[in-house]
């Protein structure tokens, strides 16, 4: 499969990141994303689309990421929606 | 399905729009029908009542409904149409808990047939399975899934899949039946009793939950486990037993060796889920109900060997397995697979915990709840001190079973660990 663009991975590790699939990163650690939880990170986020389960970006994964969704993250206990917030 | 953990406590929750969308073709009387169907998807499935409130009264409702745009003093701003189209805050004691929030920049329609526009029924009963506790679902059928998927048809018609179904109701527990329910299937046939194994007959009597003194209690993804010598109970979220009557250990656990009579200790790992199970100086792993492997000894987490353990459990806040046998405790790292230094520990650490617990369990709220005879001493999230009025009888919140009443058949709760510090004690020979 063709190597999906640096720009791609970034944008798809943000996403990622985001709904919960992947830790946000710490600020302490410099750690390296290890492609080995990326590529199980994708293909958690494939299952909840219902597209194969490839582990790789590739282009109807990418696209998926911008089609409609709630903005709640899809795994817990990562980001909860529980915000000091005044009403 | 997912569970997030947190559910409302009270049956009848209210609603009320706070504002409406600004550029939709739909009418307001129509916006709050929808959301009125939305809501009564999950109520007629489950025993919840909804109730609109006006915006006069003095209710502060539970659910507010609110169109807003880009960034509107939550942590989760939108963006315009398309992208992110709602998100609701999931129940709790927090002001906006259970608050409903849709994106004012989309085009919201109702059973658009051209694929036009967002539907608003179908984002709404997702959005409203997040306040009413569940996360989202890989399940094809659910309307949990994270991503829209069109319209779900007639409002007045539409059912929740099997998914959603099972997920709220571990939460609030079935719709109570009205006489005109009739069953629709026929109750599943109870499996075939193996023959080796005594016939549940009232010839073997079963222990009474009521009793207490259970041999290991464990929270297994999300539900109670309650063991006692080959029987089990399970408590669901809800707070309702899945059956009065104890299942069969060796029935449910698959693989387990029938030699293996009591259970001393349970919990569910983290962050693989796998199920160990503790009896004498050994535990067996499973996956789901399916044994893994032969029996492993208690050594390999880190305890002497032949030692054997009264509790077992995983705390969130670190991960680690604690591992307690009488007034000291072990912990363990899952993550780095070998036992912390410098341990064994005082369970006095975990002040006003009693010694040589039944078990030891984290609810789904993240509480610690040591338990011993017919208590429980509840420790508050992140904390290693006992809340004052412990310990309560487990009795009317766990069992559905009536508290205890203090007596020679019903020992008083044992003392727990005492404080450290000077002690002015008399003892005489006939106290």
């Amino acid at each position: 499969a063709q190597e999906p663009a640096a720009q791609d991975v970034s944008l798809g590790v943000d996403w990622l990141t985001r709904y919960g699939y992947l830790p946000p990163p710490h600020p302490a650690q410099a750690q390296l994303q290890s492609p080995v939880k990326l590529r199980d990170a994708i293909k958690v986020m494939q299952r909840f689309a219902g597209l194969p389960e490839t582990g790789l970006l590739d282009p109807v994964t990418m696209a998926t990421m911008h089609k409609p969704r709630c903005s709640l993250p899809d795994v817990l206990g990562v980001a909860g929606l529980v915000r000091r917030r005044r009403r | 399905y997912a569970l997030s953990g947190s559910m409302w406590k009270k049956r009848t929750l209210t609603w009320r729009i706070l504002s409406f969308p600004q550029s939709s073709a739909l009418s307001q009387d129509t916006v709050r029908t929808l959301m009125h169907h939305a809501l009564t998807t999950w109520g007629i499935e489950s025993g919840l009542k909804f109730q609109e409130v006006g915006s006069q009264g003095p209710i502060e409702p539970d659910i507010l409904i609110d169109f807003a745009r880009a960034y509107h003093q939550d942590s989760y701003p939108f963006d315009g149409q398309g992208g992110t189209l709602a998100h609701a805050f999931f129940p709790g004691e927090h002001s906006i808990s259970g608050d409903t929030h849709f994106d004012d920049e989309e085009i919201w329609t109702f059973g658009s047939k051209d694929g036009e526009g967002t539907d608003l029924f179908a984002v709404a009963v997702h959005e409203f399975g997040h306040a009413l506790g569940l996360g989202h679902s890989s399940a094809p059928d659910s309307i949990m899934r994270p991503f829209y998927q069109g319209p779900v048809g007639d409002p007045t018609k539409y059912r929740l899949s099997q998914d959603d179904r099972e997920g709220l109701q571990q939460l609030y527990g079935k719709a109570p039946r009205t006489p005109y329910d009739e069953p629709t299937r026929k109750p599943l046939a109870p499996p075939p009793a193996p023959p080796a194994l005594p016939p549940d007959s009232p010839s073997f009597p079963v222990p009474d939950r009521c009793d207490g003194n259970f041999d290991a209690i464990a929270n297994i993804r999300g539900e109670t486990f309650f063991f006692k010598g080959p029987w089990f109970w399970r408590l669901q979220p809800s707070g309702q037993l899945v059956s009065p009557r104890p299942a069969r250990l060796h029935r449910f656990w698959e693989g387990l060796p029938s030699q293996v009579k009591v259970i001393q200790a349970a919990y569910s790992r983290y962050p693989d889920g796998r199920i160990l199970l503790f009896s004498g100086p050994q535990f067996w792993v499973f996956q789901d109900r399916q044994l893994e492997g032969a029996a492993r000894p208690l050594a390999e987490l880190g305890l002497p060997p032949g030692e054997e353990v009264d509790a077992v459990f995983s705390w969130p806040l670190n991960g680690k397995t604690y591992l307690v046998r009488g007034q000291r405790y072990w912990r363990y790292d899952d993550a780095a697979a070998r036992p912390d230094p410098g341990y064994p520990r005082d369970l006095s650490l975990w002040e006003g915990a009693p010694h040589s617990p039944d078990d030891v369990t984290v609810s789904n709220t993240g509480d610690t709840y040591f338990f011993k005879g017919a208590h429980y001493w509840r420790f508050p999230k992140g904390s290693v001190k006992a809340e004052p009025d412990s310990p309560q009888p487990m009795g009317p919140e766990w069992l559905d079973c009536p508290a205890p009443s203090a007596g020679p058949g019903n020992p008083k709760p044992p003392k727990a660990t005492v404080k450290p510090g000077t002690c002015n004690c008399q003892c005489e020979i006939n106290q």
